[in-house]
């Protein structure tokens, strides 16, 4: 059986709202390890993969692998009764029907209790191949959804051009065109406002902007975004959550005829 | 002109 509590409903709130609007039914496949969850969007342009490690979880409990096959639409609905302060707890046999969802309010000794269907559903996985990016972008995630907002009113793709010199956000569309150009910045004091580029070789890729604004659903979850790229490969767009958990996002480039 | 990639052409099933 699984049995996974948070100190705070917040995180799983969080993530759940943030890859909602992108995938609908998806399987949370529980084992020692944690909670993981990848799906593709329905136009398979675009891949969510979370990784929820044991750790950010106590106690974390799971004997043997369960799938949960999760609609995320329900599974909002039933959130949204949780408290962003209040415990969460995760529970469901070893082969389930049901989560069953436990939120209590330490503090007005207040319990709710939710069960949820589940479904069964068969969902593709794709191996994601090991890669070292010619382009690692490390900024303030709300810089990021400030920049794919802002170009966003320009035009629906955007060129991301890492370089010695910094990074290059462009866009050019029907009523002209529009960059915004971030060069590395460390300010010793405020560590949440870093760029920081790692760069082994210049990389220019377009990217659909309706993608990458919905990845930036996923702000609320940390200070800094990492962006990936390399010459004719997915762009990795990666929230880092506390003990090594994530929610990362895949993005297909848009490429020349 | 730009066509849209798909992440299926990049990740295969495993």
């Amino acid at each position: 059986m699984l049995e996974a509590r948070l100190d705070t409903a917040n995180l799983f709130k969080s993530a759940v709202d943030a890859i909602k609007d992108l995938v609908q039914d998806c399987n949370f496949d529980c084992n020692d390890s944690g909670i993981a969850l990848q799906a593709m969007d329905n136009s398979h342009v675009a891949l969510v993969s979370m990784m929820l490690k044991a750790e950010a979880f106590s106690p974390f409990r799971c004997d043997r692998n369960i799938a949960l096959g999760v609609n995320l639409t329900s599974l909002t609905k039933v959130l949204r009764a949780a408290g962003r302060d209040d415990t969460l707890t995760l529970k469901a046999e070893d082969a389930p029907d049901v989560l069953n969802l436990v939120f209590e309010a330490t503090a007005q000794d207040r319990i709710s209790e939710y069960d949820l269907k589940l479904m069964d559903i068969d969902q593709e996985h794709l191996g994601i191949p090991d890669t070292e990016y010619a382009a690692t972008i490390s900024m303030p995630s709300a810089e990021f959804k400030r920049i794919t907002t802002d170009l966003m009113a320009m035009s629906e793709s955007v060129t991301i051009e890492a370089t010695k010199d910094g990074v290059k956000f462009s866009s050019t569309g029907d009523i002209g065109n529009g960059s915004i150009t971030l060069r590395q910045h460390t300010p010793v004091d405020k560590p949440n406002e870093t760029v920081e580029i790692e760069l082994s070789e210049p990389v220019a890729l377009t990217f659909s902007l309706k993608y990458l604004t919905n990845f930036c659903k996923a702000q609320p979850l940390s200070n800094q975004v990492k962006l990936c790229l390399s010459a004719e490969v997915p762009l990795m767009v990666e929230y880092g959550l506390e003990g090594g958990s994530y929610l990362r996002f895949y993005l297909a480039p848009k490429i020349g005829d | 002109k730009v066509k849209q990639g798909s992440i299926m052409s990049f990740f295969g099933s495993s």
